[in-house]
């Protein structure tokens, strides 16, 4: 349920925060 | 490597040397908590990153972007802000000074102090100290739209609503550093994008660095 969320939560999940992808060959 | 691609004459900031001079590589280590090693094997993905779209030695917004979505195309909100905060001396692209600067806060062994501040940053887009309930409402539609998903105006203003009931300790309406911290640090997965597991043996994820290496088991 989205409502149970805390904003932040949701926010976390953003593509353009998960740099993990740089390493990405 | 694409340094050594032919030269452009459009790119106008092509750096002189082709490599990274060994008193620069050992002041970066100095300056991070990689070894110098570490620092080459990071210049061969800086090297990767920043020839993608203009080969000038420098990352540009469309070359974060392109390595992190796969296209160089749209607006991300996240994507900008990561990227102002890698931009350190304000001026429109990524130097690989300022690259080793960011990702020293990725480093798994960076205090959380480190990343709780770095978010802190990130989240608080209008810089004002204080992360406000506009820029949060800001955020959340912005993965909203990066991840295809619909959700009512009453349903984000629950979420938000939600939120500030958890984090806004002192019901002032924003979001202050202390707040920020001591939420975090009851939710630590908030910071998970904070660690890159990847930066603790960077020179096996980039082996290449062996072959353009300057320092010997440094």
């Amino acid at each position: 349920q989205p409502v149970a969320m805390n904003a932040f939560e949701l926010i976390s999940m953003s593509k353009g925060l998960n740099l993990g992808n740089l390493f990405d060959e | 490597g694409c340094f050594e691609c032919l030269p452009n004459p459009i790119n106008l900031r092509r750096p002189k040397k082709l490599r990274c001079a060994y008193k620069e590589l050992v002041r970066l280590s100095q300056e991070s908590r990689f070894s110098v090693n570490e620092v080459e094997a990071l210049y061969e993905l800086f090297k990767k990153l920043s020839c993608s779209i203009v080969d000038d030695g420098f990352i540009h917004k469309e070359e974060l972007q392109l390595a992190l979505f796969q296209t160089s195309q749209g607006e991300n909100l996240f994507l900008d802000r990561v990227f102002d905060l890698f931009d350190e001396k304000r001026n429109g692209v990524i130097a690989f000074e300022e690259f080793i600067h960011a990702l020293n806060v990725f480093h798994p062994c960076a205090p959380m102090e480190e990343k709780i501040d770095f978010v802190f940053k990130l989240y608080d887009l209008r810089q004002t100290g204080f992360i406000e309930r506009e820029e949060v409402k800001q955020m959340v539609i912005a993965i909203l739209m990066e991840s295809e998903m619909k959700l009512s105006d009453d349903l984000l203003e629950q979420i938000l609503d939600k939120t500030f009931a958890d984090v806004d300790a002192d019901r002032d309406g924003r979001i202050n550093k202390e707040e920020w911290k001591d939420f975090v640090i009851q939710h630590p997965s908030l910071l998970r994008n904070m660690t890159l597991p990847y930066l603790k043996d960077i020179s096996t994820v980039f082996p290449s660095f062996v072959f353009n290496t300057v320092v010997e088991n440094a």
